[in-house]
């Protein structure tokens, strides 16, 4: 029975997508069965790791709007033990067409309920934004992974989803867990971003997660060549801090 | 009558609120009457010129949903020629409110529309989406700028924009030009920002920005003490390069 751990913060740009990718990556090295779900109609994650937009004809959408089924719609990406289910910039309008369905916020765990069984973990990586689609996300998932940049507008946004997530938490999944903040693009030179760091864990400590991730170019330099980092660059700082990151979730579940 | 300019583009994080609030400073400081509207329910560029999201009564969702009109709305910055139209989280369900009026795409034009005279620039920050709002603004604006991250997926979603601009000009704003498209936190010692430069300029060089914006620490750390990085350190390259931005506007515009 797969874990399914959302990745979600409506501030742009704080490495959700990168997380997704690169913490799903890990698991499949480490040999579990992982899901890589695009729940954003920009598809980073798709593109990211090395799908071509072009040639996705069936994605989320379908599985959402057009009851297809999920294991219909699954790719096999170029790694072993890691599946993609893809997004499409149809995407965008499938918020206005579900308002008003009568489950409208459980339509994602509709469709991964059937596949459960076939992974270990099923990872989703959400848009930068608090609607329908990221409450579905919540909804269908376990947990979720908070990326947080070491920046001052994340720091900001960071009570904003918390909130979110109590109200999803008191309404609609109430088994939804937090699997901890993850810090990212750490520069331990920079004043703010220690600031940034030691804020956080004032506040938050309990579920920050050791693990932090620090600026590292092979990071964003990967997805261009369509690569997970372990798979880019396996020995670079980026692909090691998800690797633990992957290796601390294991511990925090009694995976190992 | 003021110019209205949308800074917009749905990849999250490539520095859209950056740009508005320091363009938008940036006309202050050249004495243009300025104003920055926020429609990004995070409502950084509110927190990022020094307002307190507390002490937010009302905001552009009141003016949006409630017919509240702009001029009670406004607030007064510290820079004198600077003024500010904030918002609010509750701007997040506007959206679904105003799925249903009748003239949905042109809300925000008819906030805009009363107060034009008595500015020389509107500055319009959006959020990370391609949603109702952002189209709102695209409608109301004259010209459109889109700052584009030097990273591979803020390529990706370039087209896109581009896309929906067309869309709107084609069937909501046929006025609506594209100001010019800002490659923002370069550093000139990454390969990748320079692969991504080098694209964008192969691609669109007739529209791309000749002032180019670094990426700069004081750009991040200004927003927390609540400054345009104008008044947190003129001398920064951030600073400097907003500034260029701002007079390379008004050459284009023949308003020098
Ligand atoms: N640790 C890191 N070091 C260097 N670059 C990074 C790191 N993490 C992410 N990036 C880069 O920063 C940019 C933003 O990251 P990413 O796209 O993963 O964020 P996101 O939260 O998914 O954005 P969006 O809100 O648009 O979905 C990307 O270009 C990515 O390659
Ligand atoms: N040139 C720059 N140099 C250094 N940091 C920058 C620069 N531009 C923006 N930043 C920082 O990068 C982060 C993202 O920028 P910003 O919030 O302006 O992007 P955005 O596109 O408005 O994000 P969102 O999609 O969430 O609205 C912020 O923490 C900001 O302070
Ligand atoms: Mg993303
Ligand atoms: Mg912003």
């Amino acid at each position: 029975m797969a874990r399914i751990i959302g990745v979600a913060n409506q501030k742009g740009g704080v490495g959700k997508t990168t997380t997704a990718i690169n913490v799903a990556a890990s698991f499949a090295v480490l040999e579990y069965n992982t899901l890589l779900v695009d729940a954003d109609p920009q598809a980073n994650s798709t593109t990211g790791v090395g799908f071509d937009l072009h040639n996705i004809t069936n994605s989320l959408y379908d599985c959402m709007v057009n009851n297809a089924k999920a294991e219909d719609v699954i790719l096999k990406s170029d790694m072993p033990h890691l599946d993609v289910l893809p997004s499409h910039i149809d995407l965008v309008g499938a918020e206005i067409e579900m308002i008003n369905y009568p489950n409208r916020e459980n339509v994602m765990k509709a469709v991964l309920d059937p596949i459960k069984d076939k992974y270990d973990f099923i990872v989703i990586d959400c848009s930068p934004s608090l609607g329908l689609i990221t409450v579905n996300s919540l909804v269908a998932a376990d947990s979720v992974i908070v990326p947080v940049q070491c920046e001052f507008f994340a720091l900001e946004g960071l009570g904003k989803l918390l909130n979110t997530v109590k109200i999803v938490q008191s309404r609609l999944n109430p088994d939804l867990q937090i699997e901890g903040i993850l810090m990212t693009m750490y520069d331990g030179r920079l004043r703010l971003c220690n600031q940034v760091v030691s804020e956080v864990r004032r506040h938050f400590d309990d579920i920050v997660f050791s693990t932090i991730v620090h600026r590292n170019t092979r990071l964003s330099e990967a997805p261009s060549v369509g690569k997970p980092a372990i798979l880019y660059d396996a020995e670079s700082k980026g692909a090691v801090n998800y690797l633990n990151l992957a290796k601390e979730i294991l511990q925090k579940n009694d995976m190992t």
